[in-house]
């Protein structure tokens, strides 16, 4: 069986509506060490991933490895009838076609019960190489959205150019281009309001061309994290990640637009 | 022009 309480709901729902976009099932592998998922879009362009430490939950039991596979869209509208600041609580007993999902209100005065079908998907699992990437670039999550929209307005891809200097964001359409640079920066705290800055690790300059749609995709994961890891490498697919406070984390990996 | 690369180039299939 699984018993998984997560002491805020709200976690859940960011999660599930940062990934619901690209991929409509998964199955959710759950383990003694947590709970992850990870599914590719359907062109094969995009794969998510996220993974909740079991020392996330309070408390985590599972006895043994599960698959189990869910809908999105239905767990994204069940997980609307939660409150952000109810705990929930994932139930699965052995041998069961359905997940059971319980939130409790802060005061503990209201108790709601859904459970959800569970679905036998065949999914099909990539190995990624385990590598060192060219070029870590570190941003503010809500800088990295507000690019990727800017940039969508004139092309429907982007060129990230990391150097020493910083990171530029260029796009190029028919009506004309434009870009931003964001140097590098230290971390200002801004009044406490912990502005995060910009910052480059490198080995050798980065330029690579994405999609755009993809990137808007992903910035659906910015209200989980103030910042967003972009690790590249010339000419294979590059990693975001969110991180999901100390307990997880969100990857995209993006396939690259190649010259032909 | 460039040309839009899928995943399953880069990444195995175990």
């Amino acid at each position: 069986m699984l018993e998984a309480r997560l002491p805020q709901a709200s976690i859940l729902k960011k999660i599930v509506e940062s990934v619901k976009d690209l991929v409509s099932q998964a199955n959710f592998d759950c383990s003694d060490s947590g709970i992850s998922f990870q599914a590719m879009d359907e062109s094969n362009i995009a794969l998510s991933s996220f993974l909740l430490r079991a020392d996330g939950f309070d408390p985590y039991r599972c006895d043994r490895n599960l698959s189990l596979g869910i809908k999105f869209a239905s767990l994204s509208k069940i997980l609307k009838c939660a409150g952000n600041d109810d705990v929930v609580i994932i139930r699965y007993m052995d041998d069961a076609d359905i997940l059971s999902l319980v939130f409790e209100s802060p005061n503990n005065e209201r108790i709601s019960e859904f459970d959800i079908k569970l679905l036998d998907i065949d999914s099909e699992y990539l190995s990624i190489p385990d590598q060192e990437f060219e070029c870590k670039v570190k941003m503010s999550s809500s800088e990295f959205s507000r690019i990727c929209r800017d940039l969508m307005t004139i092309g429907a891809s982007v060129v990230i150019d990391a150097t020493k200097e910083g990171v530029k964001f260029s796009a190029t359409g028919d009506d004309g281009s434009g870009s931003v640079l964001l140097k590098q920066s230290g971390s200002i705290d801004n009044e406490g309001r912990g502005v995060v800055g910009t910052s480059v690790e490198m080995v050798e300059p980065v330029s690579l061309e994405l999609s755009l749609k993809y990137l808007n995709n992903f910035t659906k994961a910015a209200p989980l994290s103030d910042s967003v890891a972009i690790n590249m490498s010339n000419g294979i697919p590059v990693m975001f990640q969110f991180d999901v406070g100390d307990i997880g984390y969100i990857r995209y990996f993006l396939a690259p637009q190649i010259k032909d | 022009m460039s040309k839009q690369a899928t995943l399953s180039s880069f990444f195995a299939k175990p």
